[in-house]
């Protein structure tokens, strides 16, 4: 695992609660709002099973400490998107919060339904841009979600011992964690 | 492109430097002269995105580094050494606003 320069973090209190948003100016209509809350609620869900942080949708976009939007092309951060495939989304280090994802994506919840050949599942790359607001940067295991690429109609959203060693290194370890990685030794106290 | 080594000039080649600067692994002030000649930053660009990403370490253009090239990623730079990192150049921005 890696971090961004500086190890930025969350410079909360343990344990924290971070809200989160969705734009609702900036959205996609291929998949219903349901389905696209629900795959985000799975993949804060990942990430709050593993540190002592806890996710919470709001409805107040310019309050929440975590703005998700869908986008298309130049969207104002210097970074523009570049339609289907290619880059898919990014988002920034603690903590700015913002979370954008490249509108012109065929987006799934469901490859049963969603048949496209260039289909990029919803859930795996939003636990893996969740992993980048915590503070981890891209790992170079191609088994972990903090992985850069991800193949069309591939889905890669359960955190591998790295992602988990790596946000544990910056939050401490929920104390109700326990996994098939883990060891006894390795459970820490939240200390962050 | 396998046969590209150094000191070869391919048309194209300078899309390739700009991956590579995108991404942070060619340190280059300037994204925007990228010259077509296979030279000594490109083949260490290429040596640092294989080693990083789990390829086979040749500093060629081969056909696996292409296609990882070519798969669908995050937006956010690879490594944390590049000077560029858009996560803190934005940060400095967002802050200033």
């Amino acid at each position: 695992f890696v971090f961004f320069p500086g190890k930025p973090r969350w410079s909360r209190s343990m344990p924290m609660t971070l809200t989160y948003a969705f734009s609702r100016e900036n959205m996609i209509h291929s998949l219903s709002m349901k389905e696209i809350r629900e795959a985000f609620q799975r993949a804060f869900t990942r990430w709050a099973s593993v540190i002592p942080v806890s996710f919470v949708e709001v409805s107040d976009f310019e309050l929440t400490d975590i703005k998700i939007g869908f986008y298309n092309g130049e969207h104002g951060d210097g970074e523009p998107f570049d339609g289907v495939l290619g880059v898919l989304a990014h988002s920034f280090s603690p903590e700015i919060g913002r979370l954008h994802l490249d509108a012109a994506e065929t987006w799934a919840v469901d490859f049963r339904s969603t048949t496209s050949e260039v289909a990029v599942d919803l859930e795996s790359v939003a636990t893996h841009e969740i992993g980048h607001l915590l503070g981890l940067s891209h790992s170079s295991l191609k088994e972990a979600v903090m992985y850069p690429s991800l193949r069309p109609r591939d889905k890669r959203a359960d955190l591998n011992i790295d992602d988990i060693k790596g946000v544990q290194s910056l939050y401490g370890s929920n104390p109700n964690f326990r996994s098939e990685w883990s060891l006894e030794s390795d459970m820490s106290a939240n200390q962050g | 492109l396998n046969n590209a080594r150094r000191g070869t000039k391919i048309t194209g080649i300078s899309q390739f430097k700009r991956y590579l600067h995108r991404f942070g692994y060619l340190l280059q002030k300037s994204n925007t002269s990228f010259s077509d000649e296979f030279d000594a930053t490109l083949e260490l660009a290429l040596v640092r995105y294989q080693r990083n990403l789990g390829l086979q370490v040749t500093g060629k253009l081969d056909s696996n580094t292409v296609s990882q090239m070519i798969t669908p990623r995050c937006g956010d730079p690879d490594t944390n050494t590049t000077p560029h990192h858009h996560n803190h150049v934005h940060k400095t921005r967002l802050t200033k606003n």
